[in-house]
């Protein structure tokens, strides 16, 4: 999955 | 972005200023555990590599640098500047209690075996158990100011703040990141106890927390 690839969260 | 990430951001944000201009204007770091700071200093180095990977938005890369200049400089100030004031013979937490275990952990449950994969998972982590030398210290001496318990208050309702942030972009989204709620529960269930006597001691009028 993606959003584990780019953590967008701080 | 919703409320309750922004409100969490944003609480983060006014904790680590308050632990800053508390430090800055008392010249004194008396009742401030450094190693907790050097923790989320560590949390925030770990974490932020991804500023030289991926540009999510100017938002987020502000937030990110000005987290990671506030942690530095507030190590800065515990360490060099007001070293005086530091107090660490209170200080005795062993964090390679923590370093240890954790640094494992990460290798061991992570999304993806790569080195900047694996510094995320251990900055996430570390986070959710970074605060234990600071709650250690005010167990130890039995009190904290007033000042410092707003700056738990705060650092805690983040966490808290983000719980609600992942229920809700779970039922909007269908995002779920295991690894940031299973630790940000862990995280928050550390401050609970905190958060009692802050609702039953501070906020009543008491000018310091004592310990019963």
């Amino acid at each position: 999955a993606d959003w584990r690839r780019q953590h967008d969260e701080l | 972005m919703n409320v309750f990430r922004l409100l969490g951001d944003v609480s983060h944000l006014v904790a680590i200023i308050i632990l800053f201009l508390k430090i800055f204007r008392s010249k004194s770091c008396a009742g401030i555990s450094g190693k907790s700071q050097v923790l989320f200093a560590l949390v925030f180095t770990t974490r932020y590599l991804d500023l030289f990977t991926s540009f999510i938005s100017i938002y987020n890369t502000v937030m990110k640098v000005v987290f990671l200049v506030l942690s530095y400089a507030t190590v800065y100030l515990i360490y060099l500047r007001f070293r005086s004031s530091y107090d660490s013979e209170s200080d005795t937490f062993r964090v390679e209690f923590l370093l240890v275990p954790v640094a494992g952990l990460s290798f061991l449950e992570n999304y993806d075996f790569t080195p900047i994969e694996i510094l995320w998972t251990f900055s996430i982590y570390l986070e959710s158990v970074a605060i234990l030398p600071q709650l250690f210290m005010i167990t130890k001496t039995g009190e904290a100011e007033s000042i410092t318990t707003h700056y738990l208050f705060f650092l805690g309702l983040y966490r808290a703040l983000y719980l609600a942030n992942w229920v809700w972009r779970y039922h909007t989204e269908g995002f779920f990141d295991q690894i940031a709620v299973v630790s940000g529960v862990v995280q928050t269930i550390f401050y609970c106890d905190f958060f009692y006597l802050y609702v039953t001691k501070v906020l009543k009028g008491n000018s310091k927390l004592t310990l019963p």
